[in-house]
């Protein structure tokens, strides 16, 4: 899924 | 966003402030080891390299960049102000943290999620995180009598780490898809650092006496 590429964590 | 990862971010942003306050309102950085201010300056400017290509939320890019400031700003205190930079204990803060980072980028240049310039950045960062804290840790045992606000900001650090551990456990299980090897591995070795300063300082707080390390 696109989520699974982002980095939405800091 | 889930309850674990805001409380984790709240205490990464107190440990900045402790360390910020101690270092505006009493002029002093004893005890802070500019080797792992270095080193976190380095971790979030090569992890928030995707500030120019990524938007994820407001919420993310104001605490990406109050922690791209406050580290850039606290070694440039360190190094420079003319008050603070004298309190500096130079001569135990000897951990040659240079030496940390080749390891970190030839590991991220095998390990990473995608061989992209930012996905081998991001990879560099969570390995060279799991160790920056090593030579402030290095500085406290030196250090004979750390001082209060050393000790929470070295806390607030260590439960950070903890929460985003918990983060990380209930987002696997309520997420699909949910899966990052690379930051959880990093993650934990970082947080399995701080379990002997949390033995320590937890001792000293229930004998209620200062905190000191063993030599």
């Amino acid at each position: 899924s696109v989520e699974k590429d982002v980095h939405d964590e800091l | 966003m889930n309850i674990f990862r805001l409380a984790g971010d709240m205490t990464h942003l107190f440990s900045v402030l402790v360390l910020l306050l101690k270092i505006h309102t009493i002029k002093s950085c004893a005890g802070i080891s500019l080797k792992t201010q270095e080193l976190y300056a380095i971790v979030f400017t090569t992890r928030y390299l995707d500030l120019f290509t990524t938007y994820i939320s407001l919420y993310n890019t104001i605490m990406k960049l109050i922690f791209l400031g406050s580290s850039i700003s606290i070694v440039w205190y360190m190094r420079h102000h003319k008050v603070v930079r004298r309190s500096y204990d130079k001569d135990q803060d000897t951990f040659r943290h240079y030496l940390l980072m080749l390891p970190c980028l030839l590991l991220a240049l095998l390990i990473n999620e995608k061989f992209t310039f930012l996905e081998v950045m991001w990879a560099f960062s969570l390995y060279l995180e799991a160790v920056a804290i090593l030579p402030q840790l290095v500085l406290l045992q030196r250090t004979r009598n750390i001082d209060n606000l050393t000790g929470q900001y070295v806390l607030l650090l260590g439960a950070y780490r903890a929460l985003y551990v918990l983060n990380w456990i209930y987002r696997y299980f309520t997420e699909e898809n949910y899966v990052h090897w690379i930051t959880w591995v990093s993650g934990i070795v970082q947080t399995l650092l701080y379990a002997d300063f949390f033995y320590y300082y937890f001792q000293s707080w229930k004998n209620n006496v200062k905190l000191q390390l063993p030599a």
